[in-house]
């Protein structure tokens, strides 16, 4: 529960950044703005222990062999960011499926925002939500639409990941039928069934594209202090995608973050 | 509120 993880935060101030410690999640505040972010590689330990792992100058490569095949590389710098993740079918071959940048000689620890004109067309109708009286189809066919507008250019994942203006010209569906108590990301029986809809509409997805991305976004209400908000929203947002790779969704076809109370 | 979102982001992404 999320009090157990506030009695075991640290908090250190490092050249004008606050940066909080907590169980699995390091949350920075840098000029008003605040980012949590978590260990990339901890949900991929359900491929068991990595075959190798090695440093290629700032660079660690850490690699697993699939069930069923293959492998699945994850590079981070030293501090454990994302850089890429690569995948190696059993026939051969390499497919870069998350390009996270970070090659230029630049930034601390903020990721560059990016901000676009905001999107007339896509009000709050538009959004799809979960609920029983959907089947897999109607996801599906959500996420198969491209950008609400065009696009003038592609983007680094961390930049889609901290930029609403960004992330909100592709279209999201709401998980209407799950609940979580207050202060906790456990999940129970009636969730597990609405995610298996939702499992199943993300494997015909990949059936027909198996290196397609889906980010996992966790939202809170405004109660509660941001930084509760920010690591509860991260830990229910993992939670589900801990569930949909029981389901089947390979590890990597998933991004998770949380956001807190910021407006989604 | 409390809520999950799932959006696919190849689109966006390099």
């Amino acid at each position: 529960r999320i009090e157990d993880v506030r009695a075991r935060r640290q908090r250190f101030e490092e050249a004008g950044t606050t940066i909080i410690r907590e169980p699995g999640r390091v949350i920075t505040q840098e000029r008003g703005q605040t980012f949590l972010r978590h260990d990339e590689n901890a949900r991929f330990a359900r491929f068991g222990a990595p075959i190798s792992q090695e440093r290629r100058g700032g660079e660690i490569w850490t690699t697993w062999a699939r069930p069923g095949g293959g492998q699945l590389v994850s590079v981070t710098d030293l501090d454990g960011r994302l850089l890429r993740r690569i995948r190696r079918p059993a026939g051969g071959g390499e497919h870069v499926i998350v390009d996270n940048g970070w090659r230029r000689p630049r930034h601390g620890v903020r990721p560059v925002i990016v901000i676009l004109p905001p999107i007339e067309m896509l009000n709050p109708g538009e959004l799809t939500i979960l609920n029983d009286g959907h089947e897999a189809e109607t996801f599906s066919s959500t996420w198969s639409l491209g950008p609400v507008v065009p696009l003038d250019q592609v983007y680094e994942l961390d930049q889609v990941r901290f930029s609403p203006s960004l992330r909100s010209r592709m279209r999201a569906v709401e998980l209407g039928g799950i609940s979580f108590d207050t202060g906790s990301w456990a999940l129970d029986q009636a969730d597990l069934n609405a995610l298996s809809l939702v499992a199943s509409a993300i494997q015909s997805v990949l059936g027909a594209s198996p290196n397609e991305i889906f980010l996992v976004e966790g939202h809170t209400g405004r109660g509660g202090n941001e930084i509760d908000n920010l690591s509860l929203s991260d830990r229910r947002a993992e939670a589900i995608a801990e569930v949909l790779t029981q389901m089947g969704i390979p590890p990597e076809n998933l991004v998770v973050q949380g956001y807190g109370d910021t407006v989604p | 509120d409390d809520r999950i979102l799932i959006r696919r982001i190849t689109p966006l992404l390099a």
